[in-house]
């Protein structure tokens, strides 16, 4: 599946959370806010408040901020799959954060969202994130189910 | 007819692939 289309598809499954920082565009993901409120609400014992904590949030214009909290995020979201659900992601390309901080990078938006995808459809609540999918048009449950198999694929206990 | 049918059978793989993912055991201890 192209790239571009899945970022596109998987920030729109984003505007089914309820978050307070702008998650419209992947301009507004960009700081890594949004996504480190995702997490939170995915998985709150583990995306604690003092996790959450670290986050920084008026990190605006300075790329550098963008990427420390985008770093933070991705390390979460590995950890999370290793100590909570088991699983160690094999050869899948990881997110480069530095293009997505710099750039905005689509390609590697979409890498890390389909991360945090994997937590919200394994995590404890998986039930609502799933049916919120299953909600969705059909061309995005397409792409979400795609993005799904292939972290599945990757996937090893 | 045939477009119908094409459009039930693909409702039918995404309600399958989720209700699958909903009855997976996930976690560490699953």
């Amino acid at each position: 599946m192209d790239k571009t289309e899945l970022c596109e598809c998987l920030v729109q499954w984003l505007q089914t959370f309820n978050l307070n920082a702008p998650h419209k565009t992947v301009e507004d993901l960009g700081d890594g806010v949004a996504m480190s409120e995702a997490l939170c609400q995915i998985a709150p014992d583990y995306f604690s408040e003092s996790w959450f904590g670290k986050i920084k949030q008026d990190a605006g214009e300075n790329w550098r901020l963008r990427m420390s909290n985008l770093k933070k995020v991705l390390t979460g979201v590995l950890d999370y799959y290793s100590e909570v659900l088991g699983q160690q992601i094999n050869d899948f390309t990881l997110p480069d954060v530095t293009s997505i901080a710099e750039n905005y990078d689509v390609e590697e938006m979409g890498r890390l969202l389909q991360l945090i995808l994997g937590c919200a459809v394994n995590c404890d609540r998986k039930q609502e994130y799933i049916q919120n999918i299953m909600g969705m048009e059909e061309a995005v449950q397409h792409a979400v189910m795609n993005a799904i198999q292939e972290l599945m694929n990757k996937e090893a206990p | 007819e045939g477009a119908k049918g094409a459009a039930g059978a693909s409702e039918g793989v995404l309600a399958n692939f989720f209700n699958s993912l909903l009855s997976k055991k996930t976690g560490a201890g699953g």
